[in-house]
């Protein structure tokens, strides 16, 4: 996204997916 | 940043860059950092130190973090109002569309709840320190370790980052200085002091060999 430099845009990335994975094992 | 208030996610001038390492091995440090220990870690962050010419200041910056969450994320209760947590899956939502392009409120990383330390460790990601202010700016400063147990201790330890913590469920923060930025850890149980984990900092983010 612009206004994100990449090396912060993977951890939102990373942190999102796995938030993701932690909901679905629930 | 001293307010538990929102997080600005678009802001261009929270998000500046800064040189980097590696990421992916950043990530694999703290997550064998966390995911291998006994003590029960939430996070771990790699802030990175650089040098500002002009101000002639070092800053810590976000490098990379790993989220591993609470062990029992059912007892995790938020103090926060619900136009809070409204507002917390609002910028959620924001910055998922931002990332995947997907908009769907429906997504499960939207639906559930975010818990207090889910949005500090969020939150950490616009931060910044100068070298000698906030808890990691005074470890690298010192280049002493600093290891916070207890509400108390946290509230009381005049730092702000600290106090935030606090009010965000941690029990235990520790900020271990290395050459090039500081790792720091927090955790919602008590964990005492123990030079196993200072020890492993110190192998797994020694970037000089």
């Amino acid at each position: 996204p612009r206004g994100i430099p990449q090396f912060r845009k993977v951890s939102l990335a990373r942190f999102l997916e796995k938030r993701k994975e932690r909901a679905m094992n629930a | 940043p001293g307010t538990t208030g929102s997080l600005p996610p678009t802001s261009s001038s929270m998000f500046q860059s800064q040189p980097i390492l590696n990421q992916e091995t950043l990530q694999q440090r703290l997550l064998t950092l966390i995911d291998g220990a006994r003590e029960s870690w939430t996070y771990a962050i790699f802030w990175q130190s650089s040098f500002d010419n002009t101000s002639g200041a070092a800053h810590l910056g976000w490098g990379d973090g790993y989220y591993r969450g609470e062990e029992n994320r059912q007892r995790q209760q938020t103090t926060f109002s619900a136009a809070e947590q409204e507002n917390r899956k609002k910028v959620l939502r924001e910055l998922t569309s931002l990332i995947s392009g997907s908009s769907s409120s429906s997504d499960a990383v939207v639906d559930d709840e975010v818990t207090d330390t889910e949005w500090f460790f969020l939150v950490s990601m616009t931060q910044s320190f100068t070298s000698g202010v906030g808890l990691p700016g005074q470890a690298f400063m010192s280049s002493i370790p600093i290891w916070v147990t207890g509400s108390d201790t946290l509230t009381g330890s005049g730092c702000e980052r600290a106090r935030q913590g606090q009010v965000f469920g941690l029990q235990t923060m520790v900020c271990v200085p290395m050459a090039n930025g500081v790792v720091e850890l927090g955790s919602t149980e008590p964990i005492y002091q123990n030079s196993d984990l200072m020890n492993k900092v110190r192998i797994l983010f020694n970037f000089n060999g």
